[in-house]
């Protein structure tokens, strides 16, 4: 019966495109590392 | 049969390479170099604020002009950069020789007493870059040419 | 030979120059520009030996240096240092390319003919590199190489600007060398390069949709290759992997480029294994962006009755490419020209058999020719449709239940074995899409068929082929979902008498129920 493909990670219901952002097509999270991946200091909260 | 024989082995050769594709599979970091931050809506800065050097250090005669302490500054401070590589150029134009075990630039004050192949020595003018950020003098200095940069 | 040695030490230093320069920090264009300049002078490129030597030793450098370093469990940065370095000095070299010597040719043909060099001699070292070191061969460096030639062609897009789109098709011609049929090794590499996102969509975009038969070739190559593990009941870990890998590229075409899958959905069902219907349902379910479809589920909804049912789907797809052997093609439309001779009927069925036994590399184990099925399917329908262009109503025209079209389906219908006929719904199947002509006339045809059965196994299987597509996960293709649904609801179709069917087994009856009670 094939899977439920909303769980593959993608936002299909995205108004924006989702291609600028496809990292790859094994992550569990595919647009991974489109961005850096930032994490704020501590002291910043 | 001689097909179905060539066929099955190729079939094999494929499961065999699949799993060793499917071993080396490449993650995030494969795909692209460490993401440096580029600002999407940089904050616009006055131009008295130039975000990179001024084209006109690009300029090798430019840095003929600059006084000494402003070569050792950008030597030290511009580490790295093209602009680094000028300061260091004119520098040496200059006569400084950079000691590459002390990591700082020495000038013969006098003519050495002694010069063998391997080093010299006599009394120089070395830059103190670590302490007062000044020149100092040191007599009976022997430089080793191995350390001459 | 010595020279050869002599050669290849010197390039080597020449490229580690390269990447200690590429990579000292704040090193500029300037400097990057005077070496390239001085590569130029010294002539390598101008001499083909030298220059194929001088590409393979710089791919094999940065590749063996990878391997090295990351035996050593080094950073990940340091280990593509001479990737890296090799993929900024391709696309600096391509965007400095002189005006060759001879003057023969503009600056672009050069850079195009220096670009496919180049692409030539990794694709050399790569195979090379798989049929050598065999369960060994680490993908890695080259999957990095290809996808930061796409980063910084990408990023130097702007210099580049006439021939980016000839650069992409270089390369994708590159990936369709490399495709998993011949290299498996690269396999996953390879599905990450063609959906990367700077070089799928660039050849989406481009004007006039003149990359659209590129990437449609590459995924009929991903297609062609997974097809015939998905035959199998049991999917090991790997495959999944690759399956959920095609599964994620099909959804940001849906989402971003449906127009390209309704354009190719005939190619693309035409390699997926029919027990693929999740798959093929992702294919058939797109549609138009600029198309807004009404609710299936709307009570009395008149498909006939929407503007789109006189509309014709663009098809790109080659479809009668597999009917030209044997003059099929043609005998076919000479019957639909003069629904005779007689003879074609008689001997339709034989021909849509193979040729030659299925093996296990085949999309299928049918002893039906499945392509050849689909694509009769699809040329009949299209005459049909042309001849009904302009009739208000397709189902009570005389023209669509007296005609040489429906001759066809019909005897088709009544004469093929169970597996036989199996396919032949699923090629009709295979046309309910979103709204439009097509899709108005076949599922006209499934519902004709259903009607006029002569037997109640045609009407169980045509039930079967639909609702299969149904239960599935979603999406489903709104083609399916009217048809269905005008099935369960016509009383023309008397569907709730069949209990031969819906009432076989208590799962069936409660699906049914289950079905109906949503339709109704």
């Amino acid at each position: 019966l094939g899977s439920d493909l909303t769980g593959l990670g993608l936002n299909l219901n995205a108004t924006e495109n989702l291609y600028s952002t496809f990292m790859s097509p094994f992550a569990e999270n595919p647009s991974l590392g489109a961005e850096p991946q930032f994490q704020t200091p501590p002291c910043y909260t | 049969r001689e097909r179905s024989l060539q066929l099955r082995e190729n079939n094999s050769f494929v499961q065999h390479m699949l799993e060793t594709s499917f071993q080396f599979v490449p993650d995030a970091l494969d795909s692209d170099r460490p993401k440096y931050y580029v600002p999407k809506t940089p904050y616009p800065v006055p131009a008295y604020y130039p975000q990179v050097p001024l084209g006109v250090f690009e300029n090798p005669s430019m840095f003929e002009k600059l006084d000494i302490d402003t070569l050792f500054f950008i030597f030290y401070y511009q580490q790295g950069t093209y602009q680094q590589y000028l300061a260091a150029r004119e520098l040496k134009k200059q006569s400084w020789r950079f000691h590459k075990k002390y990591l700082t630039w020495f000038q013969r004050h006098e003519e050495p007493k002694t010069i063998t192949s391997e080093f010299e020595l006599g009394t120089y003018v070395y830059f103190d870059y670590e302490g007062a950020w000044c020149q100092r003098k040191k007599a009976e200095f022997r430089f080793e040419y191995k350390y001459l940069e | 030979d010595s020279e050869t040695l002599r050669l290849r030490e010197q390039f080597t230093m020449l490229f580690t120059e390269w990447v200690r320069l590429y990579h000292f920090p704040g090193s500029n264009d300037k400097a990057s520009a005077a070496f390239i300049t001085q590569l130029q002078q010294q002539g390598i490129l101008k001499n083909d030996d030298l220059f194929y030597l001088f590409f393979r030793v710089c791919t094999e450098v940065s590749v063996e240096s990878y391997i090295k370093n990351r035996s050593t469990n080094g950073s990940h940065h340091l280990a593509y240092q001479g990737v890296d370095a090799l993929a900024r000095m391709i696309v600096l070299l391509i965007r400095d390319q002189e005006v060759p010597a001879s003057g023969a040719g503009s600056v672009n043909t050069g850079r195009l003919a220096l670009m496919t060099k180049i692409l030539s001699i990794i694709v050399l070292v790569l195979v090379h590199s798989h049929e050598q070191r065999r369960n060994h061969f680490n993908q890695r460096p080259f999957f990095r190489l290809f996808s930061m030639l796409l980063n910084d062609i990408n990023v130097f897009e702007s210099q580049f600007q006439v021939i980016s789109f000839q650069i992409l098709s270089a390369m994708s011609n590159t990936f369709h060398t490399l495709r998993p049929q011949f290299l498996p090794g690269f396999a996953f590499s390879w599905l990450q390069l063609i959906s990367h996102r700077f070089f799928m969509s660039r050849l989406l975009l481009a004007e006039n949709q003149k990359g659209w038969p590129l990437v449609q070739k590459l995924l009929v190559d991903l297609f062609m290759f997974i097809g015939p593990f998905l035959k199998q009941n049991e999917l090991t870990e790997t495959i999944r992997l690759l399956y959920k890998g095609t599964l994620r590229v099909l959804l940001v075409l849906l989402h971003d480029f449906p127009e390209f899958l309704c354009g190719y959905h005939f190619s693309f069902v035409d390699v997926i294994p029919h027990s693929c219907i999740q798959l093929r349902n992702l294919i058939l379910s797109a549609f138009p962006r600029n198309m807004r479809l009404p609710d299936p589920f709307t009570p009395n909804l008149k498909v006939d009755q929407l503007p789109e049912v006189h509309q014709h789907p663009h098809i790109m797809s080659d479809f009668t490419a597999n009917l030209l052997p044997n003059n099929f093609k043609q005998e076919i439309e000479t019957y639909l020209k003069n629904r005779s001779p007689t003879s074609f009927l008689i001997d339709l069925q034989s021909k849509l058999l193979r040729t030659t036994p299925p093996s296990a590399s085949d999309l299928d184990s049918s002893r039906y020719n499945i392509p050849v099925i689909n694509a009769l399917v699809l040329l009949v329908g299209t005459h049909a449709i042309a001849s009904l262009a302009g009739k208000q109503s397709v189902i009570v025209s005389q023209q669509f239940t007296a005609g040489a079209p429906l001759d066809i389906f019909q005897h088709l219908a009544a004469d093929l074995d169970t597996e036989g006929r199996y396919l032949l719904f699923s090629a009709i199947a295979n046309q309910l899409r979103y709204p439009n002509s097509h899709t108005h006339y076949f599922s006209c045809v499934m519902l004709f068929l259903f009607a006029e059965a002569s037997e109640e196994i045609i009407q169980e299987q045509i039930t079967r082929v639909l609702l299969e597509r149904l239960i599935a996960n979603r999406p489903h293709p709104y083609g399916i979902l009217v048809t269905f649904i005008e099935l369960l609801r016509n009383p023309r179709y008397s569907f709730w008498t069949h209990s031969g069917f819906i009432r076989c087994a208590p799962e069936i009856e409660r699906l049914f129920q289950t079905v109906g009670k949503s339709v109704f």
